[in-house]
């Protein structure tokens, strides 16, 4: 069975979306099998794999909606070991079509379950929002991953996040943690970076990964290319730190 | 009658916040009569104003679920000649309590209608999403400001944005347009940044407003300090081009 992964900050803009795709990519390039799910209707994770329009025929909005199985919404990615369910159209009317559906909040979790899944990890990239589609993926997955910025916006929708960990785990899903907490756009040369990785790492732990992602204007330039910035430019200071993510991620989770 | 602005864009981290609450202060600087309404569940623009959790009692909640008066939910902040309706902890639910509600899209137009506005401006800032918060602030509003930051991902949620503000005219509110487009955290030395740029002006003409707001880690530290960058720093880069912004809305707004 896979390890299946939300990337969630309700805080917009933490590098939810590089965060899935370059680690994803990464975890792909040790040769483990990867699925992405974008779940995020601005279809960014869809975008920075490079899916043209005309490639999200069925996807996200199908499996949560109508039902379709994951395998009929899955295709591979230019990424060996990667496949992607990407954002359709159709999505961003998700929120209030869900709401009367049957086991609304179960929807994600049950497609995972329907078909025997191939994969080592899943990693589910969440929009900026705790509302449904986020609820979907902390339903469906065994643990969160949260991508945080050292700022103070973002450090304060911090304890929100928490709760809303502890509520779905309390009634919905019982297995629910969050399995760390990565630094992204990490400027070592900022006090103010330097003062909220100090608020984090008092909070959280040893949760916090060693690992900081630093600001790095390859990561930002990699999307319009249509790919991660591991196939853009794996020499960058940006590509090296997410690889170096994923090898204690594999080590964290070896030791679990 | 005020002006009454929606600062919208559902790409999260782009600066929405940031340009609600230091425009406001620059215009309030100006000696407008500005009133802040923060309703985005994570309460930044309360929070950047310095609003303490035990001031925040009545609010955006009150007004949208239970109907509380504007006036009750108003309260004054820390700049003078400003206001602010905050956040308060239920208007994370208030997504899903609306969908059953009446006349769900305009309660926030019906709350500003109620009460003779005393401002001249009245800005809104919003969650990163095109739900039914941001639905209200378009409804409620004359016009939508767009801060956007110059990179992919930011770009590509525009097409989205741009149909939800023509649908909105066409169903609920006939006189939303898009006011203007803030280019935020924009560095002159960024080859993408600059790219990214020309494609906006190519694209919105001169909506693009000529003043562009710097990446500045002034403007980043001011929130910790619960005070806007106006306050903080006024003589920082970044406050110096929110002054500059708000004169340029200011002729902008008496040519029309
Ligand atoms: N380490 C980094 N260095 C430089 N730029 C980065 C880095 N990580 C992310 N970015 C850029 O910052 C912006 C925000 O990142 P991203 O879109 O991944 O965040 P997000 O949390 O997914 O946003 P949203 O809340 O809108 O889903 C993007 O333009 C991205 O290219
Ligand atoms: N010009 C700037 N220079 C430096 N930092 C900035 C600038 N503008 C905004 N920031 C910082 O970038 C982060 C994102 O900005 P902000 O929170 O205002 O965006 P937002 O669009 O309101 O985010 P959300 O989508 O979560 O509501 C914040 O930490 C903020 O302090
Ligand atoms: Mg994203
Ligand atoms: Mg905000």
């Amino acid at each position: 069975q896979p390890r299946i992964m939300a990337v969630v900050n309700q805080k917009g803009g933490v590098g939810k979306t590089t965060t899935a795709v370059n680690l994803a990519t990464a975890l792909a390039a040790c040769g483990k099998k990867v699925l992405i799910i974008d779940l995020d209707p601005q279809g960014n994770a869809s975008t920075g794999l490079g899916l043209e329009a005309a490639q999200r025929e069925t996807g996200a909005y199908e499996v949560l909606i109508d039902g379709a199985s994951l395998k009929d919404a899955t295709q591979p990615t230019i990424v060996p070991n990667m496949w992607i369910v990407p954002t359709t159209p159709d999505l961003a009317g998700a929120e209030i079509e869900l709401i009367d559906l049957d086991r609304r909040e179960y929807r994600l979790k049950d497609a995972l379950a329907a078909d025997p899944l191939l994969y080592d990890f899943v990693l589910i990239d969440c929009p900026p929002s705790l509302s449904l589609l986020t609820l979907n993926a902390m339903v469906a997955a065994d643990c969160v991953l949260v991508p945080l910025q050292c700022e103070f916006y973002a450090l304060e929708g911090l304890s929100q996040l928490i709760k809303t960990v502890e509520r779905v785990r309390q009634n919905l899903n019982p297995v629910l943690e969050i399995q760390g907490v990565v630094l992204t756009m990490y400027d070592k040369r900022s006090s103010l970076n330097e003062q909220v990785a100090a608020d984090v790492r008092a909070y959280f732990g040893d949760k916090v990964y060693e690992t900081a992602i630093p600001r790095n204007v390859r990561i930002a330039e990699a999307p319009s290319y249509g790919k991660p910035a591991l196939l853009y430019d794996i020499r960058c200071a940006g590509s090296q730190a997410y690889i170096h993510l994923a090898s204690e991620l594999l080590r964290r989770e070896q030791g679990q």
